[in-house]
């Protein structure tokens, strides 16, 4: 079994890192007129994640939040338009 | 609501369906296409023209992964459904959908429309919206398509960038409409005491009664209950001061407006057959402690203080229930009487002489 949650928690992690990187890791440059990917940390786009959809803000990744990142739902990012 | 800078320049603006699904056909495509766009335009002064060939504002497309020159790609089923560029020449404006989706036009899969709504809003200049009950809020939820999708949030938004329409005729609405609770054909999915107030719960929308005055407060179920999805077919409130809402074979306990934790679970979860895909009403005997849900043309009989199913059921329901002949909508008790309700009718049912003492409109409850 603990295998398993491994790989769980491996697949998990990729989603996250995808998920944020999709919708909360970009924002507008205005010297290019365009958008550039933030520096933030992972802490600081989950919390701008769970800000956004009213969950519990902690930067830290729980199931709720989790949750919320597998559902079915539009490519445009969330912050940063 | 939120919004990019800028808008449209203009108000007539032209779309072209570039390719289609295999998963609808093109006649359905076409149409939820046109309606989606037409949420928009009863609100706006925006009018579409679709165009068949040359460049359009908003070039529609189906693709997988990476499709085109699309600097975003898509993720296979699931996941991203569809997304769309903000006003502007090339890419701006144009919409695209994940093929690896299943396409649908009602519950099943994901509804073209509701989501090509959506991914409208953006190609108009609306950004995602916090508000779970917005249209533009970024994940999926499906409503039925008879409903007018936008809510006041994207209403806002969108006059915000290009204003309310002219004063055209009534037809064109500026705020959603909502079921009127005196039309002649009103009729509830559900219905539920909660402590001195009765819930009348339809589509997305819910008003709560206080029989001693009669005056119905509406909301939007999603103000009450954020994570429960639209269309509940049962409801009821049983002897521990905590609601049971129902739709297909799960159910949702509710106490105070706080969804306990671990739901929803399965209905077999409370000794229904297998067979039992959904429940049509369900009403707590306050007096016995019996719960009975009625299913098509029969009912079951829960008892709340042993949690379990009784023996003997189903059974028929006009059996026990002499003069409720036709499939239950909904039933709630008051003041020891029962009131099952079908499409429009209302029967006032007297649970201990077994007998219908008066048919009703579905709306008496109602200061209409």
């Amino acid at each position: 079994l603990p295998i398993h949650a491994e790989k769980d928690n491996e697949e998990d992690a990729e989603l996250v890192q995808n998920y944020l990187n999709k919708f909360y890791a970009v924002e507008p440059d205005p010297n290019q007129l365009g958008w550039k990917i933030n520096a933030e940390t992972i802490a600081g786009k989950l919390q701008k994640m769970q800000q956004f959809f009213g969950l519990k803000v902690t930067g830290k990744l729980d199931n709720e939040t989790l949750e919320m990142m597998k559902k079915p739902r539009c490519g445009v990012p969330d912050v940063g338009l | 609501y939120g919004f990019t800078l800028p808008g449209w320049k203009k108000n007539k603006l032209t779309y072209r369906i570039v390719n289609y699904t295999p998963d609808m056909s093109k006649e359905d495509v076409d149409k939820a296409i046109e309606k989606a766009f037409k949420v928009w335009s009863v609100v706006t002064p925006l009018i579409f023209t679709r165009i068949h060939k040359g460049i359009a504002d908003i070039m529609i497309a189906f693709g997988t992964k990476v499709h085109g020159h699309c600097p975003r790609y898509f993720d296979g089923p699931l996941g991203v459904l569809a997304h769309a560029f903000p006003p502007g020449n090339g890419l701006g404006g144009d919409v695209h959908f994940d093929e690896d989706e299943d396409w649908t036009t009602g519950s099943a899969g994901f509804n073209l429309f509701l989501v090509a709504a959506h991914e409208f809003g953006h190609a108009l200049g609306l950004s995602h919206s916090k508000d779970q009950r917005a249209l533009m809020f970024p994940n999926y939820a499906y409503i039925s398509p008879s409903e007018f999708p936008l809510s006041p949030d994207d209403i806002s938004g969108i006059q915000s960038i290009y204003g309310s329409p002219p004063n055209a005729p009534d037809e064109r609405p500026t705020t959603p409409t909502s079921p009127k609770t005196c039309g002649s054909q009103m009729s509830f999915d559900a219905i539920t005491t909660l402590r001195r107030e009765v819930i009348f719960l339809k589509g997305r929308h819910l008003w709560r009664v206080y029989p001693d005055n009669s005056e119905a407060e509406q909301e939007l179920i999603s103000v009450f209950w954020p994570n429960l999805t639209p269309g509940i077919e049962a409801a009821y409130e049983n002897t521990k001061d905590q609601i049971l809402l129902f739709k297909g074979n799960k159910f949702w306990v509710i106490s105070g407006y706080q969804v306990l934790l671990g739901y929803p679970k399965n209905i077999n979860t409370l000794g229904f057959p297998k067979g039992v895909k959904k429940v049509d009403a369900a009403v707590c005997n306050k007096n016995t402690g019996k719960t009975d849900f009625f299913i098509g043309d029969k009912y079951w009989r829960f008892d709340e203080n042993s949690q379990s199913m009784e023996k003997g059921y189903p059974r028929l329901t006009v059996d026990d229930f002499p003069g409720i002949s036709q499939r239950v909508d909904a039933v709630f008790q008051q003041k020891g009487l029962f009131y099952f309700f079908h499409g429009s009718k209302q029967w006032e049912f007297d649970p201990i002489a077994k007998k219908v003492i008066r048919e009703m409109k579905s709306n008496s409850w109602f200061n209409c």
